[in-house]
């Protein structure tokens, strides 16, 4: 049981900093198992430590950081033990627009691996999507509508009605 | 193990059945504000045995049935099924709940337990809490998990 | 006070209901006062009708409506007795394209009464600003640099370096 | 009244004296995620007297303070400055905290306590907790304000 504990946590932290790195362009990160009481108990912790700067509590990091790291997290199990279908429901909403189309290409590379289901607004990262569903709320009941994402001109708003 | 379709009837903002194809690869989601995208993925969470209001963000129990519209009157019963793909073998996942707040789970056409289903796919990693269902606004929280939080996360993908 | 307090709560109501139809397209939004005690200090209750549908608690609104349940009450206080600046960031984080348009034509439209400061890293948002400042972190520290909307084409990430 | 500049050096990550320029009417920061555009916003809560550890985001008292960088050490004064202009005349408002913690208020030049500062603004509305600084994630808080919460709303707008 420790055996197996201590090598699944080695690669998910392994994962971690290499995720953390390509989200915050240089950055470390990792993860620490507590000096506390025996491995097979204590608790984990993470620290990330931004290009050019010292290490700083998580609590200080921004919204959209705070995003990353929880993306880094997701595919750093991900890489270990995928689950069949990931569902990630607007995941993107605190990203700019680097991150947003990096995000959408972190989900094309896995997507061979295991099967997404992305809600967003934001077209950098539906545009990565084989199958676009549109829904929208009509007297009151939510129907499904087919979307082309060609026909989604970049600077008009994404239009979805019946 | 693939998921092939999804059917909702009378779950939530669902008041007329729909049928929702996915991707082997990915699926996007997209609409207006309010339109029912997040009642998509409460409705797979259901599906899983979801009972907690807060995931399923209701107040009550019937919440989670269509309380109706314009022309068309509430859902007397909430209906998802999930159609799952494993080596070219379909495989019916579904759960039903009924006004009197009676719930049937079925595999494969034939009633079971939540337990049997959840026995069921132990083994694929479905339907986990974490890593595999992400809800609107839950992303950026996980840095506020504890350290004993994170450690069952890492547990877990053992 | 009683009187005064009853035409604030009045004229905060109408603003609201007027608010709640342009943002949700013709739904109907009302402020009550609870029957309990004396108008003096009984609690306030939001209450939303949407179109086709009949009056539901707010706990089941979607993420971006809640949103502009929000915006709505901010823009009927503004309306009553406008502070001398707002900031607002990142608001937009939930809504879609189209509210997040509605939302840019709103601070506008306001812009004569009041002062609006607006973080945002959506286009449609920003494209309303007089003046746009891009902050960027170099070396670990925080750096204003100058932003052209012009510049930035629709499709494109936003660049801010220096 | 209208705000004209924002001045900040040494608070959070602004290791750096910088000066923003306000437009009479819309003005918009723009930036990647965690270059500091939240920071600008805390530097102006902080102005008005802000104390609240969760509001600031910050977990100690000297998380206020630039914690250095490569090549850039850590500051020992965080300071910001707003300037306004009124009917034509120039007004200035500050605020400094020291390593030590010492705060020092100042109001066109003199210093001043945080009280004489407030008196100032309160005609004015500005600095008033809700409706004129809206923080990241709050906007859709509001929904689970109660009723006695959105009643003291209404009689601050009264
Ligand atoms: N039992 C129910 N019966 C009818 N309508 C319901 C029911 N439960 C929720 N709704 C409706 O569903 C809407 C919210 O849907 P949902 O949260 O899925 O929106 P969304 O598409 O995710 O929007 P956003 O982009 O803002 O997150 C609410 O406006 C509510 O009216
Ligand atoms: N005392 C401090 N000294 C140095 N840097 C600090 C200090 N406090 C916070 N920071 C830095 O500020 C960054 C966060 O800035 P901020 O929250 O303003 O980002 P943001 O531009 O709002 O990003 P987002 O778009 O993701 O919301 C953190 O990454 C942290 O490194
Ligand atoms: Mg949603
Ligand atoms: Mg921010």
């Amino acid at each position: 049981a420790k055996k197996v504990f201590l090598e699944t946590f080695n690669s998910v932290n392994s994962n971690f900093s290499e995720m953390i790195e390509e989200l915050f362009e240089g950055a470390k990160g990792e993860m620490r198992l507590l000096p506390e009481k025996d491995v097979l108990e204590t608790g984990i912790e993470i620290s990330i430590k931004k290009v050019g700067k010292k290490e700083q509590n998580l609590y200080l990091l921004s919204g959209g950081e705070k995003s990353l790291v929880g993306i880094a997290l997701l595919f750093s199990l991900l890489k270990i033990n995928p689950s069949p279908f990931y569902i990630l429901d607007e995941v993107d909403a605190a990203l700019d627009d680097y991150n947003a189309e990096r995000l959408g290409r972190l989900i094309k590379r896995y997507s061979d691996k295991t099967q997404f289901i992305v809600v967003t607004h934001n077209k950098l990262v539906m545009e990565n999507a084989d199958i676009l569903h549109g829904i929208t709320m009509t007297n009151g009941i939510s129907t499904i509508v087919p979307v082309e994402l060609e026909k989604v001109a970049d600077d008009k708003p994404l239009e979805v009605t019946t | 193990m693939k998921l092939k379709k999804i059917i909702i009837d009378g779950f939530k903002s669902f008041g007329r059945p729909v049928s929702i194809n996915i991707s082997e690869n990915i699926t996007a989601i997209v609409g207006p504000n309010g339109s029912g995208k997040s009642n998509v993925v409460d409705a797979i969470r259901w599906v899983f045995g979801e009972h907690s209001y807060k995931n399923l963000r209701t107040v009550k129990k019937n919440d989670i049935l269509f309380s109706g519209s314009n022309g068309t009157s509430a859902s007397n019963r909430a209906y998802v099924k999930l159609i799952f793909e494993d080596d070219g073998k379909e495989i019916d996942v579904s759960r039903e709940m009924l006004r009197d707040g009676k719930n049937i789970y079925m595999l494969n056409g034939e009633v079971v337990r939540l337990k049997d289903l959840m026995d069921f796919f132990a083994g694929t990693g479905a339907g986990k809490e974490f890593y595999s269902i992400i809800a609107q606004g839950q992303i950026d929280k996980i840095v506020n998990a504890t350290p004993e939080e994170l450690r069952k996360l890492i547990e877990e993908a053992a």
